[in-house]
């Protein structure tokens, strides 16, 4: 199972660690302030002290292990670029780093950042869609009430077609579509039956989901 | 046509503002520091300076014309709570406001924000969601064979359920959502009959589509 780092837990750098955890994911979280660490301690189950800007403690806080891991250093662009720069002549493959300004990010992306977050900036972005926004995807894409998932078929689907299951009704998911060897069946007719190793993807709200995954996942 | 407020100019408040008006509704950009309105003002089209708190300097700007206003004052909490409270006594009909802290939003809650927005904790959840998670939205809205489309009830369908209308299996396509009145109702369940003026949202292959759209719409 992929594994994440966030390193600065600020509001943003937070939010990042504690969504991932829910999602399911082991979060190695770091942050070189005490009271922050103390903070943030019962939110997180892996909370390391440490400072990002010195690459034995990087190394001995076990960030190696890290497939990603988030840059979420804020005021402190010198810290949050060296942190980058670290991070990435560690070996860790994808590298997000949150950028203050346009100048920075440029800077970020330079020194290896895989990608660059603004999140002041695309927060704006999604808002100002969301209040002229007349398309549903728009909507559900930027709404963190709603989700769209992929996950393999449960054995207890398998035989059994999408009339049969009642998913719509019995618990509040969409099933938009099956992948089935290399292939994808787009809005599949409600005849169409699960086989072993099919991989179905449906949109819901998030709660339904969580549930949903719950029982069967 | 809608008209936006947006107070207070920095990352967050700017990126709201220039994308509402990139989306073709006129915007009222204010903010109360000259430094901010000269680095703006070529980036909006109509920016002007003045203080939020003060009652009649807002009216003088014009702010009663605006639908929706988004208070997007950052540092200074009292500012931002009283532009908010001011605001809503204008009259204003749709009040957005950013908080700085879980307390800072519970107060604008309660004197009157419509909408409280959190930015860098709402981006921290996109961003984890965006990392942990898998899209067929991306296929569909890539591939030319597939597509996602949007339209208004056609006028036999309506009063019918989607159970009895059964279009995945008649007509091929998957009904995501339903858009009634400024609500969306995603992943409607087969139970749910459309009312006039429903507009829906579904995916299907392209030539499905067409000879959907061709019999219907
Ligand atoms: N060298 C470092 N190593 C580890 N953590 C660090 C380092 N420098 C700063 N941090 C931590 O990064 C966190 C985020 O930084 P800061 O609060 O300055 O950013 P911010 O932009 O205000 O955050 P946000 O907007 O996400 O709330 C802080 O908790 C801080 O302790
Ligand atoms: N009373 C006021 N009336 C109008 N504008 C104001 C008032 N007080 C503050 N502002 C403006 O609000 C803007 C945003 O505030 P500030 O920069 O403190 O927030 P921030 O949280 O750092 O912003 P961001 O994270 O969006 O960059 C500033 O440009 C500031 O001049």
């Amino acid at each position: 199972k992929k594994t994440f780092g966030v390193i600065g837990l600020g509001r943003f750098g937070l939010s990042v660690a504690t969504n991932i955890e829910k999602r399911g994911f082991p979060v190695l979280a770091i942050d070189s302030d005490k009271e922050i660490i103390e903070r943030v301690k019962d939110k997180l189950l892996h909370v390391i002290q440490a400072d990002a800007t010195d690459e034995l403690a990087l190394d001995e806080a076990g960030i190696k292990n890290c497939d990603t891991v988030i840059i979420a250093i804020g005021d402190n662009k010198e810290h949050n670029i060296l942190a980058t720069m670290l991070v990435k002549n560690l070996g860790i493959r994808y590298v997000v780093a949150k950028a203050v300004d346009e100048l920075h990010g440029k800077i970020l992306e330079k020194i290896g950042a895989d990608l660059v977050v603004y999140p002041e900036k695309e927060r704006g972005e999604t808002l100002a869609i969301q209040l002229t926004s007349t398309s549903l995807i728009d909507f559900i894409e930027i709404s963190p009430e709603y989700n769209l998932e992929e996950a393999k078929v449960p054995r207890e689907f398998i035989g059994k077609s999408l009339r049969d299951l009642d998913l719509s009704n019995k618990y509040k998911i969409i099933v938009l579509g099956i992948k089935r060897d290399e292939d994808f069946i787009v809005a599949p007719s409600s005849e169409e039956s699960f086989r072993p190793e099919d991989v179905f993807v449906f949109i819901g709200r998030t709660k339904d989901i969580a549930k949903f995954s719950e029982k069967f996942i």
